[in-house]
């Protein structure tokens, strides 16, 4: 997993 | 309610609200910089503002609902781009400066202190100059940020399967979204209907000067860090792999 997919695809806060 | 379905000052609202806040570089600048200690702090300032873009652009109505390839894809074409319009935004009302962050601020003079940097920093000195003449107004600028993002790809791939054509499909119905609400925000500035098409024209055009400061800066980027006076790492270095590894 890259850190941009990774930050894509986590849910919002 | 959907993108599609939304006022343009609806959506201009969301696009507000979504905004980063502001950041922060929180070192020790030591002063006269070095060439080294200069790339590390806009490189450090560029990793943080990175994360905070990715959360933005996750709440531009519509984005998430791109293909997770097209999502890649634009934000890794215009972070610098985005990055660099953040900049002008914060410098309009200091001419001669770029304010990086609040507690980051270059001089144009101080830019020589980088080989070949001086010459990017005059470029946005320029840009922000524009948008100082033209009296950029905050909607504006909101707007032509999503512009940046949802454009920045549209020339470079061309859709192969069903799923590409439909979130190729989905991002021009989103692009119309942002332009109607550009179009929107000049239009409550009370200028004559020339006056607002030429002002969409000015600040549209202006949209190429970034993207070729853009290009300037990410070779740039590239050089410090092939000659090791910089050390990318990080979400940074897999943005900026994406311009450069090809």
């Amino acid at each position: 997993h890259t850190k941009l997919l990774q930050l894509l695809t986590t849910k919002p806060e | 309610t959907h993108h599609s379905t939304m006022s343009p000052e609806e959506f201009i609202s969301r696009i507000m609200e979504a905004e980063p806040p502001e950041i922060y570089l929180m070192e020790d600048l030591k002063k006269p910089f070095t060439e080294a200690s200069m790339m590390m702090s806009l490189t450090n300032l560029a990793d943080k503002e990175l994360v905070l873009m990715i959360s933005w652009a996750k709440k531009i109505p519509g984005f998430l609902e791109l293909s997770l390839t097209d999502q890649i894809h634009l934000l890794k074409c215009c972070w610098l781009e985005i990055l660099m319009l953040g900049l002008m935004w914060r410098s309009v009302d200091h001419p001669g400066k770029l304010i990086f962050s609040p507690d980051f601020k270059l001089n144009r003079e101080e830019g020589q202190c980088v080989e070949g940097i001086m010459e990017i920093f005059d470029m946005l000195l320029a840009a922000t100059s524009r948008f100082r003449e033209l009296k950029l107004q905050r909607e504006e600028y909101v707007c032509l940020k999503a512009m940046i993002l949802l454009n920045s790809n549209l020339c470079t791939s061309s859709p192969q399967t069903a799923e590409e054509l439909e979130s190729r499909n989905k991002l021009l119905r989103l692009l119309d979204s942002v332009i109607d609400a550009l179009v929107w925000a000049i239009s409550k500035l009370g200028l004559s209907t020339q006056q607002q098409t030429l002002r969409l024209g000015h600040l549209t055009m202006l949209l190429s000067h970034i993207r070729h400061v853009s290009n300037k800066g990410m070779d740039h980027l590239s050089t410090m860090k092939r000659k090791n006076v910089v050390l990318v790492y990080d979400l940074l270095l897999e943005m900026l792999d994406a311009n450069t590894s090809s």
